[in-house]
């Protein structure tokens, strides 16, 4: 982006494009991300945002925000939603749909499952270059842990925590079945 | 946030206020609405993780530098988006599928030797565990910037445990009903988090840590083996093999 002055700033990029995705699956859906690396006005303004469309009964692996909030405001579909705050209590425990805005504050822990033929969202982020870290997957907090940590972490035994661990390959988006999410936690 | 929040007449030297007690340890937390501390953005903490004690993996809402005041241990930060680098080499010839499994034991993201004087550095949402394999409580202090861009929430030290709990709460947190504090998987149906990382839903239940009462900094019974490199040179007395080029 150093090339790029002020006058001459890129302003405009598609995030609607599946073929310029940074996640994709056919059977799931795909999110793309726009922060200054790939439009460097973003810099300026500091933000940054990401967009999403995922499939009936596809879930976004629990994850939270690493160095931002988020404004998530559905453009198409439903899904249900759980947050978790910083005292481990569950704050949205809700289905969020098409034309409604939902604040995610920095570190809180979101999971996103849909439940109609499509959900699609659009989330703006206060930092030029947010990241995420998921709790689930193959890039997550949990497979970055040793062993035993976790073992000694959770008392499981080493079987139970190589599950926890690997058993889950994708690193965003995967299948989940239709459940019942249980009471909300006091 | 505050318009006057540095008007300081007087200063003083300032003690914890609260003393989040652990099976392994215990955690100081100094009030960071405090005049000076709130001036000057910086929330502090001590932690005393005794021998064998494990501070289990966290993350905060700022960035922090955690100093090394006595003892040694170990330290685990997990990095978004970064990959296991620590891992044990598969082993070979012992048939394909089976010996593939029993030939793997683990692997997780770098895990360094930590000694007296060691200053280290952790942005915001990067979760963070130390591991006392010493003789002597591994004594650390740390300070956030709550003031930083990295905390995007208000001027509150807020850890996110995944795993173990506080059963004392978040004391140092105006406005907020004294409570139990739980790990971020507490707050998940059981179902969901069986659901994403593809386990049955008692092992779920497991991660929530509800029937756990040893704190954040639990003890370890057994050999804590994490894969971890050898110790620097002139670490807890030992010396590496001299190798020649």
């Amino acid at each position: 982006g150093l090339e790029e002055t002020l006058c001459t700033m890129r302003c405009t990029e598609n995030l609607d494009d599946p073929s310029d995705a940074d996640v994709y699956k056919p059977s799931l859906g795909y999110i793309s991300t726009l922060n200054s690396y790939n439009l460097p006005i973003l810099r300026l303004l500091r933000l940054s945002a990401l967009r999403g469309s995922i499939r009936k009964n596809a879930m976004v692996l629990p994850q939270w925000n690493v160095n931002a909030n988020a404004a998530l405001y559905v453009t198409n579909g439903k899904a249900h939603i759980q947050m978790v705050n910083d005292n481990g209590e569950r704050v949205f425990d809700q289905e969020i749909s098409s034309g409604q805005l939902l604040v995610v504050p920095q570190g809180f822990s979101v999971m996103k499952h849909a439940i109609g033929e499509q959900f699609e969202w659009i989330e703006f982020k206060t930092n030029e270059n947010a990241q995420v870290n998921t709790l689930a997957g193959r890039t997550s907090v949990m497979r970055g842990l040793p062993l035993e940590v976790i073992t000694n972490g959770y008392q499981i035994s080493p079987e139970e925590a190589k599950r926890v661990k690997f058993s889950t390959i994708e690193t965003t988006l995967t299948h989940s079945s239709p459940m019942s999410y249980g009471r909300p936690r006091a | 946030q505050w318009p006057n929040e540095c008007q300081l007449d007087q200063l003083n030297a300032l003690e914890p206020s609260q003393i989040i007690k652990s099976e392994g340890g215990r955690i100081e937390v100094w009030d960071h609405h405090a005049p000076q501390l709130r001036c000057s953005g910086f929330a502090f903490e001590r932690f005393v993780i005794e021998p064998q004690g494990l501070f289990l993996p966290t993350f905060l809402n700022a960035g922090k530098l955690t100093f090394v005041v006595h003892g040694r241990g170990l330290m685990g930060r997990v990095i978004p988006g970064c990959a296991e680098t620590f891992m044990e080499s598969p082993v070979f010839g012992e048939g394909q599928g089976q010996g593939q499994s029993q030939g793997f034991r683990d692997m997780h993201q770098k895990v360094e030797h930590l000694r007296c004087g060691d200053t280290i550095a952790t942005p915001s949402g990067v979760a963070q565990w130390f591991y006392n394999n010493g003789n002597e409580p591994l004594i650390l202090v740390a300070a956030a910037d709550l003031a930083s861009n990295q905390n995007q929430l208000d001027r509150n030290l807020r850890p996110f445990l995944i795993a173990g709990n506080n059963p004392q709460g978040q004391e140092w947190l105006q406005g907020r009903k004294q409570q139990k504090q739980n790990n971020i998987f507490n707050g998940f149906a059981p179902e969901i988090l069986a659901q994403a990382f593809k386990i049955n839903v008692e092992t779920a239940q497991q991660l929530q840590n509800q029937q756990d009462n040893r704190g954040n900094i639990v003890k370890v019974n057994g050999p804590f083996g994490v894969i971890r490199p050898p110790l620097r040179r002139g670490e807890g007395g030992q010396q590496p093999h001299e190798i020649a080029n």
